[in-house]
């Protein structure tokens, strides 16, 4: 019953092991962490290898000699421009302060999501199935439509994009320069066991955007009791100085690290409890309050505070999760490091709401479906939308400036080899 | 990856197989080749599924046979524990008393059944 026990696979089974177990790419032939394969944590995670068998080639580094020769950070611009002789990254991207995108997250920023489609009887065909593998071999997540790092178009035909889809857009010499450092039930305990994947070379790379955001696990455990398992303030202030800490060791000077709070998740409950689940929508038996229940019974909810039906156990982890809120939101204003600004921001999910229901939706369209906890690709964009506008207005600094030859890059080096 | 999850994944599997049956007003056995049908082939998803209908398909059309709904089987199926915890989870709301009958129900149906006692995998 164990496949890996078969001999001839034992080897393939142990290096998908590590890549899983490190957060690097499964099929990296020069292991610089860029990949050319898309799942296994490849080029849907981070930004795809233009030469996987040159290590000194990969996306976010300085240009090597303006990259005359070749395309060493992968942004699709290289060589001479024959009618001035001058290298064209010199000419196009040089003061144009490029920067690349980097999400520290749990499974809402890689953005869990399992399609409806696998679970709806009356609308299953043999279409129904067909990204089971590639969503497999990412871990369920889809970082590459999620609202940080996606580069993809929305499947949701909201017109919102994600924030490394602006920048790019804002500077096109920060093409292929995002990083999804993401795992499913990441807190800001456990962080520090797959940090190390973030790459980032302090001396050879460009600044980047650091978005620190641990949305949710600190406060979130399947214990029947929850509340002995969160992270404690002063807990959370330790670990989140060693983790910037080893950051201001890796991060070239002139970065940004953002850090995001957490939510007031009682609107989970609140908006769901009595919807029909997927499962439950063809003999309309079963709710999200039932599905809830049947988690927690078993000990498997992704959050037993906030799914419950219990409003004390939801309210007393919302206060938690305020005091965790706090406690980022003072190390952003007490402290200071050599390499990188600090800064706090809210995770104000009710203006998200407000705005969804502006245009005439519902908050229970704003989360996956079929588990009742994420936030849905809608949601992400505009979350992304709201980060976005929020450090134009008041870090415009953070996103550098509007390159003024976007338009002659597109000319010469059209979609820069895409992602 | 805890039992907890093959008590969830037993009951959404048993959930779709039983609903693709009733949607297409077919029988629980078309119903559950219809699902390994719509599997892709690559990381032996497809092999996997019939793997799954080999080893536990003739116990669960008998068990939903007797109309007994997907807890109740995954439950006969040992993929939700028995222990004093476990076995009240269900996710469909069903009235209590009825609940333990069903389930010492469903175990008789099973042991008087003619295929090999398996080893509940991982």
């Amino acid at each position: 019953s164990n496949i890996c026990s078969l001999p001839f696979l034992a080897k393939i089974c142990q290096k998908i092991e590590l890549s899983v177990k490190k957060s690097v790419p499964f099929k990296d032939v020069d292991s610089d962490k860029h990949s050319v394969f898309p799942t296994l944590r490849g080029y849907h995670w981070r930004g795809r290898d233009c030469n996987d068998s040159d290590k000194t080639v990969y996306p976010g580094r300085r240009p090597d000699n303006w990259d005359v020769h070749q395309d060493s950070n992968c942004n699709g611009i290289w060589g001479i421009d024959p009618k001035d002789g001058i290298p064209y990254e010199k000419k196009f991207c040089e003061g144009s302060q490029p920067r690349g995108i980097i999400l520290l997250g749990d499974s809402a920023g890689a953005h869990f999501h399992i399609p409806p489609e696998w679970l709806t009887a009356s609308q299953m065909s043999l279409k129904s199935f067909f990204n089971l593998p590639s969503a497999l071999t990412d871990e369920l997540n889809w970082p590459q439509l999620s609202g940080v790092t996606g580069f993809l178009d929305s499947t949701s035909g909201i017109e919102e994009k994600s924030i490394y889809h602006r920048l790019r857009k804002r500077n096109h010499c920060n093409h292929r320069d995002y990083q999804s450092i993401s795992r499913n039930g990441a807190s800001s305990r456990n962080l520090k066991n797959f940090i190390e994947s973030l790459s980032r070379n302090q001396a050879l790379d460009q600044p980047a955007i650091v978005i620190y955001a641990m949305i949710g696990n600190d406060v979130c455990n399947g214990k029947t009791d929850p509340v002995p398992e969160m992270t404690t303030p002063e807990q959370m202030y330790s670990n989140v100085m060693q983790t910037l800490k080893h950051l201001n060791s890796q991060l070239p000077n002139g970065s940004h690290v953002i850090l995001y709070g957490l939510p007031d998740g009682t609107f989970l409950w609140d908006s769901l409890h009595n919807q029909y689940h997927p499962l439950g929508q063809l003999n309309k038996d079963v709710t999200y309050a039932h599905f809830f229940s049947f988690l927690s019974c078993l000990q498997v909810s992704p959050c037993n505070g906030w799914m419950s039906s219990n409003k004390t156990l939801r309210t007393l982890t919302s206060q938690r999760a305020e005091q965790l809120s706090n406690t980022l939101k003072k190390i952003a204003t007490t402290e200071t490091f050599t390499n990188f600004n600090l800064f706090y921001m809210d995770f104000a999910f009710h203006e998200i709401i407000e705005e969804w229901q502006k245009r005439g939706g519902q908050p229970w369209q704003l989360i996956e479906p079929v588990d009742g906890f994420h936030p849905n690709e809608v949601a992400s964009l505009l979350l992304a939308d709201r980060v976005w506008k929020k450090i134009q207005t008041q870090w415009p600094q953070v996103l550098g400036r509007e390159n003024p030859f976007n338009s002659q890059i597109e000319e010469v080096f059209g979609d820069q080899g895409g992602h | 990856y805890s039992e907890g999850h093959d008590c969830v994944g037993c009951v959404v599997v048993v959930s779709v197989i039983e609903q693709l049956a009733e949607v297409h007003n077919s029988s629980v056995q078309e119903a559950m080749e219809r699902l390994c049908s719509y599997l892709p082939e690559k990381l032996f998803l497809k092999a996997t599924c019939y793997y799954l209908v080999q080893m536990f398909g003739s116990d669960i059309i008998k068990l939903l046979g007797e109309a007994m709904n997907a807890d109740v089987v995954c439950h006969a199926l040992e993929f939700c524990k028995q222990d004093g915890i476990q076995s009240q989870c269900h996710l469909y709301p069903l009235p209590q008393e009825a609940w333990k009958f069903t389930l010492e129900k469903a175990k008789r149906i099973l042991k008087r059944s003619s295929t090999v006692k398996y080893h509940r995998s991982g």
